[in-house]
Order: C-alpha cells, then sequence, then structure tokens
C-alpha cells in the first residue's frame, strides 16, 4: 500500500458517500445517472468475485464490501426509495449502457491476464470502469444545472483514478517492473474522459459561476 | 508465477 493508492482508495470511498449524502439529505438523484450507478455496481461485482476466496487484508475485504453495498444501495434507492425514484430523469437518462457493457466484455475475453474465468471478469470490470461514467457526463451535459454535490461527486470519482495512476508509476519503480497494462491503459482513458469535466469545473470555481457543461 | 493473478488492488 502506498500512499498514492490509499488517497485514491480515500478519494473513491469520499465521491460514494458525497453521493449517498446527497440522495439521502435531498431525498433526491435529480442529475444523477441511475445507468452510471448501475454500471458501477457491475463494475464491483464482477471485480470483488476473490472477496470470498482470496483474502488480501481486512482493509481490502472491508473497502469491497463498502463499495458492493454502497453501489447497490443507491441503485436501490434511485429504482424503489419512493421518495427519490420520482425524482430520476428518466427521459434525460437515455446513454445505452448496454453497448458499454458488451464492448468491455468482448474486450475482456481479447485482452486479459489469463484466459479464466475470474480474470475475464477482473479485465471486463477494468474496461467497464473506465466508460462507466459516460452516462454521467452525457446527463450533466443535458441537465444544464449542476448541483454541487452531483459535480462533486465526479470530481472526486475522476480523481480517485489520477492518484491509482501514481500510484502504478510509484509502483513501477518501486516493486519491479510488473506490467500492468490492462489498468494503466484503461486507466488513462478513464481520466481522460473527464478531463473536460475537471476543465469546466476549475472554470466554474475560478469564476465562482455554477458549473455548466457545454452542450 | 501462481497460476492465477494476484490483484490486491482495489
Amino acid at each position: 500500500m502506498n500512499a498514492f493508492r490509499f488517497l485514491g482508495d480515500m478519494t473513491h470511498l469520499f465521491s460514494v458517500l458525497v453521493l449517498l449524502l446527497k440522495i439521502y439529505a435531498t431525498k433526491s438523484c435529480s442529475g444523477v445517472s441511475r445507468k452510471t450507478q448501475e454500471l458501477y455496481m457491475v463494475v464491483f461485482v464482477a471485480r470483488y468475485m476473490d472477496l470470498f476466496t482470496d483474502y488480501i487484508s481486512l482493509y481490502n475485504s472491508v473497502m469491497k464490501v463498502v463499495f458492493i453495498t454502497s453501489s447497490a444501495a443507491i441503485v436501490w434507492c434511485m429504482r424503489r426509495h419512493p421518495q427519490v425514484r420520482r425524482t430520476y430523469d428518466r427521459d434525460q437518462d437515455t446513454f445505452r449502457h448496454v453497448v458499454l457493457v458488451a464492448a468491455s466484455f468482448v474486450l475482456a475475453l481479447i485482452f486479459n491476464e489469463r484466459f479464466t474465468f475470474r480474470e475475464i471478469c477482473w479485465a471486463f470490470s477494468i474496461y467497464l470502469e473506465a466508460v462507466a461514467i459516460l452516462p454521467q457526463l452525457v446527463l450533466l451535459q443535458r441537465s444544464r444545472n449542476v448541483d454541487n454535490l452531483t459535480g462533486q461527486y465526479v470530481l472526486f470519482l475522476g480523481a480517485y483514478r489520477a492518484f491509482y495512476i501514481l500510484n502504478w508509476i510509484y509502483r513501477y519503480f518501486t516493486e519491479g517492473h510488473t506490467s500492468r497494462w490492462i489498468p494503466w491503459i484503461a486507466g488513462l482513458v478513464q481520466t481522460a474522459l473527464y478531463a473536460d469535466f475537471f476543465y469546466y469545473y476549475f472554470l466554474s470555481w475560478k469564476n465562482n459561476v455554477k458549473l455548466e457543461l457545454p452542450a | 508465477r501462481s497460476d492465477s493473478v494476484e490483484h490486491d488492488e482495489l
């Protein structure tokens, strides 16, 4: 464990807590893409399958449980909670996220560390996580006004993978040049997708105006 | 190398 990875995990955890706070405090999920939340739930289930088979550390196991249960709780709220589900922008959240699932799966069949069920699921979860934010970014561009908590949620979510890239650079130089090209490339794509959001978020912060993404 | 790749990151 190094500082970059710990910072990345905490930023990731924080993004989930911010979203849970927004939904719980405002009893509203307006501006939040349910499709992105469903994709994240698939990402965590596919990646943390080894939760019960491989014990790495208490921290690792606890965080896996937290990410799986929180993403499931958010999806449940957006689908079943009587008050919250009414505020879901169904007709704005139109990204065909099934395409992302299919493309990630095909990619995982071709590019993986080992052609085993677990490794294909792991690679699938890495590729899917890289593009899972797309429905949310499209929704932000459509729903002009981005409330602060949703904006902060996306900001922390983008920052977490950027910390992981620093973590991979650190591990590359300290632990021997192990090839981690799958998360490397997917992580770079993932962070790049946030680039324009970071840019407009920074402008809105600098000019102290509401965050608005150009359509 | 062990048969399964160990993924120690989240």
